[in-house]
């Protein structure tokens, strides 16, 4: 017959109730075994008192282990009864019941597979989450740098402003067209100077 | 045999709660 | 599937044992174990015997108190009549251990393992919006670049083409 060790019990009494009814059984025997042998010492006791007593006390004794005999099967009879009853219905936990340590495999039952797919869903996203640090700052050190560059740029715009308005401070609507128009005056007043000498020179030949 | 079972069961009684605490704090950890 | 209390049971329990104790050891069956004192001293054995079974019931019964005491188990006992109250509409066998520990704490540890998913989770999709936010304002950011190195150029080229003409101006200023 195997023997059911009764292990979700345990987990709950923090004993087995195996143990516990040994335990019980045992301390109840000594009872017994204990009052049987008050009882023949105050048996002898009283046949002391008794003149002339031909009862002696090996004939007692036989009287006791006989009662004795007698009272221990009955006691085991009934006690192995009580066990049954205790064992069924006291120190039992029924099928049905999950004890409360234990809701969550009620609850949220998961099985080893369902726990590792988790875990590596949960790897899975430590790495996205990382990688999307990185962008993160990839993306920032970029803006950082557009905004040297661009502060560069809009530098160097500003120089031109400037030079525009140095010359429009000088007169000049737009530095660049007046450029050009002096450039063009001065080729016209070459020219002029170049037909100037030469009249001047026919002027002397004549 | 009696003890052994005992021990069994106290350990699954108590053990889930101690490691749980353990993983909780490595979780923390781990997040922070 | 009736309810009860297990300490109450208990205490029935014991007293059908110590009924049927005492009734097995009646007065009767003691004096036939002891003819010779019951013949000789009849009210003697009849109080001895009745000592015997005050006796006998008293330490059983300080015994059961003891253990109750010990274990404390009045109210372990009363804890899982709460325990099976609430539980008494589970049908059919609940959960019991594997045996192996390993697979019996993937259920313990699923919530936590879930809430931590669920926050990395949460953190990657709030991560991905922001780096998203960012990613826009980086293209905009190369095209507002883009925009300001053409106009440089732009105005480079015009001043280099001004340096060219101011060049041959120069040319022509220097002829003879």
């Amino acid at each position: 017959m195997s023997v059911d060790p009764m292990t979700y019990e345990a987990q709950f009494f923090g004993f087995t109730p195996q143990t516990c009814m040994l335990r019980i059984y045992i301390a109840f025997q000594d009872y017994l075994f204990e009052v049987m042998q008050a009882v023949e010492q105050v048996i002898l006791k009283k046949l002391e008192g008794i003149p002339d007593c031909d009862i002696s006390p090996v004939q007692i004794r036989k009287c006791t282990e006989k009662f004795l005999c007698f009272m221990k099967g009955h006691f085991d009879n009934l006690f192995g009864k009580m066990e049954q009853l205790f064992l069924q219905l006291i120190l039992r936990i029924p099928p049905n019941i999950l004890l409360p340590e234990d809701k969550c495999q009620e609850t949220n039952p998961y099985s080893e597979e369902e726990f590792q797919l988790l875990q590596k869903e949960i790897k899975e996203l430590q790495e996205k989450y990382k990688t999307e640090l990185y962008t993160k700052q990839a993306l920032l050190a970029e803006l950082e740098e557009q905004k040297v560059v661009e502060a560069k740029l809009k530098q160097t715009l500003t120089l031109f402003d400037e030079l525009e308005n140095v010359a429009r401070d000088h007169g000049t609507s737009d530095f660049r067209e007046s450029l050009v128009s002096f450039v063009q005056n001065s080729r016209k007043l070459q020219n002029i100077r170049d037909s100037v000498e030469k009249e001047s020179k026919k002027l002397k030949i004549s | 045999f009696d003890e052994v079972i005992v021990d069994i069961a106290t350990k699954r009684k108590q053990y889930p709660r101690k490691i749980l605490e353990c993983v909780i704090k490595t979780l923390k950890a781990r997040h922070e | 599937g009736t309810t009860f209390s297990r300490v109450k049971l208990l205490d029935t329990m014991v007293d059908t044992f110590l009924q049927k104790l005492v009734a097995a050891g009646s007065y009767q069956r003691f004096a036939d174990c002891y003819e010779h004192l019951h013949r000789l001293q009849p009210e003697t054995t009849q109080r001895i015997h009745d000592k015997f079974i005050t006796q006998l019931q008293a330490s059983i019964r300080e015994e059961i108190s003891e253990i109750k005491e010990e274990g404390n188990l009045e109210t372990v006992l009363n804890s899982l009549d709460k325990i099976v109250e609430d539980g008494k509409n589970h049908k059919g066998p609940a959960w019991r251990p594997s045996g192996t520990p390993e697979r019996d704490l993937c259920s313990v540890l699923a919530p936590y393992f879930l809430q931590q998913r669920d926050t990395l989770r949460r953190h990657v999709q709030k991560q991905e919006a922001r780096n998203q936010e960012l990613a826009e304002a980086v293209l905009a950011g190369r095209r507002q670049v883009e925009a300001l190195q053409q106009q440089v150029q732009a105005q480079q080229q015009a001043w280099q083409a001004l340096r060219k003409q101011r060049r041959e101006l120069a040319a022509v200023l220097m002829e003879p």
